[in-house]
């Protein structure tokens, strides 16, 4: 299970 | 950031911005799907809620704000400023077919249950099918102006690119979001009908009917 990723992208 | 990436966003830009100024130049948005870029104010607006809540980089904030700050402006000149030229007859698109599934997954396929998290899985969703909206109105019309498949050119392009992104970011830092990836490989897929449309045929898409 994957973890909240940061939202670097746009 | 890598070179895909910040291309993608710099082809993101520029589709953004084009579109802006086709409709400001010649005070006519005909052609243009109000419904889309409603979503696409949509998706935005649901995307970068976290402006409010953390900082990642300058570059970051200030794409966000430009790409919100078009976006709406592009829906006022559609819906206000120009209202007289939008093609309300032919961009019938019911937008809630999009919006009510695409919610309801983002409820049930998402990272985390929580309110930001699940309007970002929101935004991603509805991004990967706004486009919807306008390909629907071109096959209604039979045909887009030049500049408008400029501009869903590099719509599409951005999505590519984002694609080869993650690839690299996937190859080099171990990195992938499988919500994002699966969104934009369907988003990707609905730009290559016209892709090839705007390669065979020139820049004058018509669709036949």
């Amino acid at each position: 299970e994957q973890e909240t990723t940061e939202k670097d992208e746009l | 950031m890598n070179i895909f990436r910040l291309a993608g966003d710099l082809s993101h830009l520029a589709a953004i911005i084009i579109l802006l100024l086709k409709i400001w130049k010649t005070r006519s948005c005909a052609g243009i799907s109000g419904k889309s870029q409603i979503l696409f104010a949509l998706v935005f607006t649901t995307r970068y809620l976290d402006l409010l809540t953390s900082f990642i980089s300058l570059y970051n904030t200030c794409m966000k704000i430009i790409y919100i700050g078009c976006a709406y402006a592009t829906v006022h000149l559609i819906y206000m400023k120009f209202k007289a030229t939008y093609d309300g007859n032919h961009d019938t698109f019911r937008i809630e077919f999009l919006i009510v599934p695409v919610g309801g997954l983002s409820f049930l396929v998402n990272h985390d249950f929580s309110p930001l998290e699940i309007l970002w899985t929101f935004s991603i969703y509805l991004e990967s099918v706004a486009i919807l909206p306008q390909l629907f109105l071109i096959s209604k019309t039979g045909e887009a102006e030049t500049i408008t498949t400029h501009y869903l050119f590099c719509l599409g392009v951005y999505r590519a690119l984002y694609l080869f992104n993650w690839i690299w970011r996937f190859y080099f830092e171990g990195f992938f979001d499988m919500i994002a990836i699966v969104a934009g490989v369907v988003q990707t897929i609905l730009y290559c009908d016209f892709f090839y449309l705007y390669v065979t045929k020139g820049e004058k898409v018509a669709i036949p009917s």
